[in-house]
């Protein structure tokens, strides 16, 4: 079992990169990004700037929450509401630089996480199959 | 680095027990697992009968694609389906014996397994954070 290789590996080795990431942009309204969400299967995707600057993610849950009445889901507020106003912006992010153990502690608390550049562009998402695809590997050595 | 202690570690020793998991029961309205499930805050949560057997799972994505329509999402169509109509009954199982190694393995294309039992009854569910935080603790020993 070699783990200082292990260790080693980088962010960016085991990121999926921008064009393959679904995303949204920031003044879409809540109607294209559920459709975005739904369509594409997946819970939650990064949220971008027109210049590809990253600007948070968004998700079905907190797009569902702003919408629910008190008595229904009010549906017609999807083509109301923008993706800015409901964003989670408090998303840690890692660089593609960052080490096997940084993007593994990053995981623990969310399914994926942004893989950003030092001027805020967007490189790619990390994620958790990822991280336990790269461990599975390790412990079978 | 004790690598053989460390393998040796039960699903029963990492999962959320029972009485801790959101779950909806196989006869509900879509309408209430989706109530459910957006309270919760959960994408998807486990799908049981009424003896608490385990059935299979349910989130929002697959409750939201099934009444997309045409032009717009149905929404009167939630108290018509019911959720044993389109939860998702291939999800991989484990039970509460199984060591850490089988747990990595089932959560690799997983967020969670469910962990029953030989007769079908629900004990709980293993996720991803969970081997994620023991991972972390022992590549940091
Ligand atoms: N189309 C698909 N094909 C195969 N398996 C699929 C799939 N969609 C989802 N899964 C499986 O379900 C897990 C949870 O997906 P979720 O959409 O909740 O959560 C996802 C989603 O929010 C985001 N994500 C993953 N890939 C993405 C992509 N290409 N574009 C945008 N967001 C992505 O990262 C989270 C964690 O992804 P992770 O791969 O660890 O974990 C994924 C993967 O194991
Ligand atoms: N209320 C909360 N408090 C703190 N963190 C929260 C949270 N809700 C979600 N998270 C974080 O977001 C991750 C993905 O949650 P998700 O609901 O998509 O996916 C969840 C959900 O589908 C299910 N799940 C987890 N706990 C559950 C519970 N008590 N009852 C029912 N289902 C649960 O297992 C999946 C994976 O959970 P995991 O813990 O690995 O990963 C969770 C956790 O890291």
């Amino acid at each position: 079992v070699e783990s200082k290789e292990f260790t080693e590996i980088l962010a960016e080795e085991l990121m999926i990169s921008s064009e393959k990431v679904a995303h949204v942009q920031v003044g879409n309204p809540l109607e294209h990004a559920l459709l975005v969400l739904v369509k594409s299967g997946y819970s939650a995707v990064p949220v971008l700037d027109s210049t590809y600057k990253f600007k948070g993610t968004i998700g079905k849950t907190v797009i569902l929450n702003s919408i629910l009445g008190l008595e229904r889901f009010e549906m017609e507020q999807l083509s109301e509401k923008k993706v800015s106003e409901v964003m989670n912006t408090d998303i840690p992010c890692i660089n593609k630089n960052d080490d096997f153990l940084t993007c593994l502690k990053a995981v623990i608390n969310y399914p994926f996480v942004c893989v950003v550049d030092e001027d805020g562009y967007f490189d790619g998402i990390l994620t958790r199959r990822a991280i336990l695809k790269q461990l599975n590997k390790y412990l079978h050595v």
